[in-house]
């Protein structure tokens, strides 16, 4: 694991972070499977931390903004089309949170097909900057930095559960030894 | 969805693939594989940008001409060094050269966060040690 210079985080006064996906810049899929698919990935961290997250009523008042933007989009960052960039998100706390529009999204709760991209897999990565982490060079680790399309990796591996407990300390339910997290590993969806 | 992961579009492809998946942003990248110190290959200098926008360079955008000397498409020091760093943070052989596991690590899609942030990696820091403890 790692973290951004200086090791920002969210203040030890808030524990209890709001979340929500822009209701102008979105993809076509369901709205109550993105919403879940997004619930799941932030789950995964506050089952091992002592934050936790809930969607909020409002996209303005969110800590956390998602949306989905195609090319340019106002940050500097411009998204560069199908694969390439998949998604990109900010260190504590700006809470800025993009995913590349033009990306193929396995956003149905299914494994994802060949040429897809696995949301899901992308969101816990990106909840991990937005949380403070960076790049880890484990390759079982949800931060390593690339992932195959058609493949699917959502659980937290050693490697970043140690990492964020640094930052926020242990949720005081989470068993690592009952946990999955030790044996994380990348499924593949639909064959080439 | 009838390409195998990780192989870049073949020249033919675009003729019957859809357009918006007949060239992945950095499938020519494929093209320099076996590209090593001393090189002069023509697309090398987006291998550069690309390892700039990652943290693995650092020049200058844009000289005052609206161009810039040091992104050539020679295979230099600098290329080298970016290269092996990239290889060390990814578990790689650091040879420096862009052999096929270290060119298909390229092209992989990826998270747009820089891997090195002003001037620090800390990537394979503690990540390597871990990588050394599961290959002894």
């Amino acid at each position: 694991y790692s973290y951004f210079p200086g090791s920002p985080s969210w203040p030890s006064n808030k524990r209890q972070l709001t979340y929500a996906i822009s209701p102008a810049d979105r993809i076509s899929a369901d709205d109550a499977t993105l919403r879940s698919i997004f619930a799941r990935a932030f789950e995964r961290w506050s089952n091992v931390t002592q934050l936790t997250f809930v969607e909020a009523a409002e996209y303005s008042a969110a800590d956390i903004k998602i949306g989905f933007y195609s090319g340019d989009h106002g940050d500097g960052e411009p998204f560069d089309g199908v694969l390439g960039t998949l998604a990109h998100a900010f260190s504590p706390t700006s809470g800025r949170f993009h995913l590349d529009a033009a990306e193929t999204w396995a956003a149905d709760g299914n494994l994802p097909s060949a040429g897809e991209i696995d949301l899901e897999s992308v969101a816990v990565h990106e909840i991990g900057h937005l949380l403070g982490l960076g790049h880890s060079s484990v390759e079982e680790a949800i931060m390593f930095p690339t992932i195959s399309s058609g493949t699917r990796r959502v659980e937290l591996a050693a490697d970043d559960v140690t990492g964020i407990q640094l930052l926020y300390g242990a949720n005081p339910n989470y068993n690592a030894s009952s946990s999955s997290s030790n044996s994380a590993q990348e499924e593949k969806g639909g064959a080439a | 969805n009838f390409l195998p992961k990780n192989i870049s579009s073949p020249p033919w492809a675009s003729n019957i693939l859809p357009k918006n998946i007949s060239s992945p942003p950095w499938a020519s990248f494929q093209n320099l594989t076996g590209c090593h110190m001393g090189d002069h290959v023509p697309g090398l200098a987006d291998l550069k940008r690309y390892l700039k926008r990652f943290g693995y360079m650092n020049f200058p955008d844009n000289d005052t001409n609206g161009t810039n000397a040091n992104v050539t498409d020679d295979f230099d020091d600098s290329l080298e060094w970016a290269i092996k760093t990239y290889q060390k943070n990814f578990n790689l052989n650091p040879t420096g050269s862009l052999d096929i596991s270290t060119v298909n690590q390229i092209v992989r899609p990826r998270c747009g966060v820089p891997d090195i942030i002003n001037g620090t990696t800390t990537m394979n820091s503690s990540g390597a040690a871990h990588a050394n403890d599961r290959r002894l």
